[in-house]
């Protein structure tokens, strides 16, 4: 199961219709400070399902929706679809079915949620129930922010051994 | 429960002291368990890098704690696997023999797991086999652009 | 006292403000009092790089956040100078213009205040009048030796 | 007045004498992780008077001494000596009356501690008001310690108040 797209719309700095090809085994994301590169890796969080506002660098979920430039208005919503490629490896488990999957979120700035598999509306808990197991769950360490490696070094015994208990 | 604790303890400590010495290109390192009763003990990280002396990672340098860090993450990671991983400027401490370790390391990884890596690190580019760069030539707008790897580093060399 | 402490305010905020955009190449900052009672108020940094948004400083992105605070670090060290300021690779997370903002930025205040800066960044050894270079040839004792600084750069050209 | 050199012995890494010439105005130091740059930095700060031991990234005072290598023993003592030029500046307030000066400072395994003003031994609270007001005293923002702009970035605004206080 390889990522192949991220398709972003009105989520934070990405306010235009954006696709980013990540088609490849070592994709290296670079730019200028404050360019929108972390931006990505939140973008690709909240997809999954992530709910806590702090993780994304957020105060509130409406956060996320481009909140406006010198130029332009706030966005009405904000979107963002992963779209992984399945046709090159054993298709097994939960994802056997799908030759290409797709996971698309939406909010609204009223507030309005949405979740999108293959353009079917889901609820959260299937696209949370797709991803079990695949390491990509919450408690996972697939995704390493910037800063997390400075919290590791600081971590007390208690905090690394919870971090053993989480992954048990 | 115990067991698992246990099991999930013996199987990162064996990844961590691997991945350690990956991106040290030498050395040991452990987590260590404080206490017997593993239900409430510590956990400390112990590391040795190549021709120093065994230690907590409180007593290593601003770099050397960065590539302990990141062994402990890609411990974690093997652990639970998941189709890909996303590495934040993970590498901004490193000096460039670690910075080498680091991204030939990931392309051996790469061969499983499709990485995503931001970096500033033009070491850290040149071993990627796509380059996304996000610029923002319109105030507070992000937009992408591909590119090459070559002309990328080439054009990143310090204009000094 | 009120007075003192308010008179620190005015001072470190206008070199604050003052250093921030000399490091930005624009945009503005100031670190602001909240509530009445100076006494007792907290002090918040409020960023604005050029053409973003007004906001505290955790609204910014990594870079962002870091030479903020170095624009900070030189406010205080504009209150009270010394004959040298010693900066340990606070430049590990800013990109190839805001180092060489940062660095152009020691060069001037160097005319009147030595530096001596810890870096990994070809950028800032560029810009720099003497580069000492620390080796670990043999197991865990340091030398230093003397570095050209052209041949540095040369030498530290990304072997890619 | 400019710090034309820096020696040290015995101190962390540096067992051997070590002569560090930064008489310029802006001087990079260099060098691999690990080699031992943040120990020079270390070193200033303790031969300026610096008694917690935490802010040496050590436990115990004693820590600041060699502690031995594969090769070598630990070392007996730890000095080291910072040697500033004041030829060229205007020559005012406590400085005045030194061409060059020299501060330095030893340790001994057995705990014995001395300070020295060009070669004359001193009482540590002698040094502490040669610096005084000179920018180089406790509260100062002359040396940034690897991740101090970090917890600069995490200060709540109580810290930060604090911050000005000290300086005030
Ligand atoms: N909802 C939003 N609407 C518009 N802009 C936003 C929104 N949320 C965050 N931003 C902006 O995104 C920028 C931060 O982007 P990001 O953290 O991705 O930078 P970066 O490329 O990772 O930089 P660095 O290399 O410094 O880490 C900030 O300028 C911030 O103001
Ligand atoms: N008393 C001591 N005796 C011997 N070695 C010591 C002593 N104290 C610290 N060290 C060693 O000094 C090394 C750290 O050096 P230092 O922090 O100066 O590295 P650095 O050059 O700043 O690296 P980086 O670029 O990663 O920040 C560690 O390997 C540590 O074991
Ligand atoms: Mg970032
Ligand atoms: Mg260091």
């Amino acid at each position: 199961m390889r990522l192949s797209r991220i398709r972003l719309a009105g989520f934070k700095t990405f306010v235009e219709p954006t696709v980013i090809a990540v088609d490849a085994p070592f994709v290296a994301i670079v730019g200028p400070n404050g360019c929108g590169k972390s931006n990505v890796i939140d973008a690709v969080r909240w997809v999954l399902g992530e709910t806590r506002a702090a993780s994304m660098r957020a105060q509130t979920m409406s956060d996320v929706i481009f909140n406006g430039s010198a130029e332009r208005k706030p966005a009405a919503r904000a979107s963002v679809e992963l779209i992984f490629d399945n046709l090159s490896e054993a298709r097994v488990g939960a994802w056997a079915r799908y030759e290409t999957l797709s996971v698309k979120r939406i909010l609204t700035r009223e507030g309005e949620s949405s979740y999108w598999l293959n353009g079917q509306r889901v609820r959260r808990r299937d696209v949370l129930d797709l991803f079990l197991g695949t390491g990509l769950g919450p408690r996972a360490y697939a995704i390493i922010e910037q800063g997390m490696v400075n919290r590791l070094i600081e971590a007390k015994p208690e905090e690394l051994r919870h971090l053993l208990e989480e992954a048990a | 429960t115990r067991e698992a604790l246990q099991q999930t303890h013996r199987v990162v400590n064996r990844a961590f002291s691997e991945r350690f010495s990956q991106l040290f290109g030498g050395g040991q390192a452990q987590l260590a368990l404080t206490g017997d009763e593993i239900l409430d003990a510590g956990a400390q990280i112990i590391a040795q890098p190549p021709g120093k002396k065994n230690g907590t990672i409180q007593l290593l340098s601003g770099g050397e704690k960065a590539l302990t860090a990141i062994a402990l993450v890609f411990a974690f990671f093997d652990l639970n696997p998941a189709p890909f991983c996303i590495l934040d400027e993970v590498d901004a401490p490193l000096d460039d023999a670690n910075t080498q370790r680091y991204a030939a390391l990931i392309r051996t990884m790469a061969e499983r797991t499709q990485f995503l890596v931001i970096t500033h690190n033009k070491l850290t580019m040149a071993a990627a086999d796509r380059l996304v760069g996000v610029t923002m030539r319109e105030q507070g707008v992000s937009r992408t652009v591909d590119v090459d790897v070559e002309r990328a580093v080439q054009l990143a060399q310090p204009a000094v």
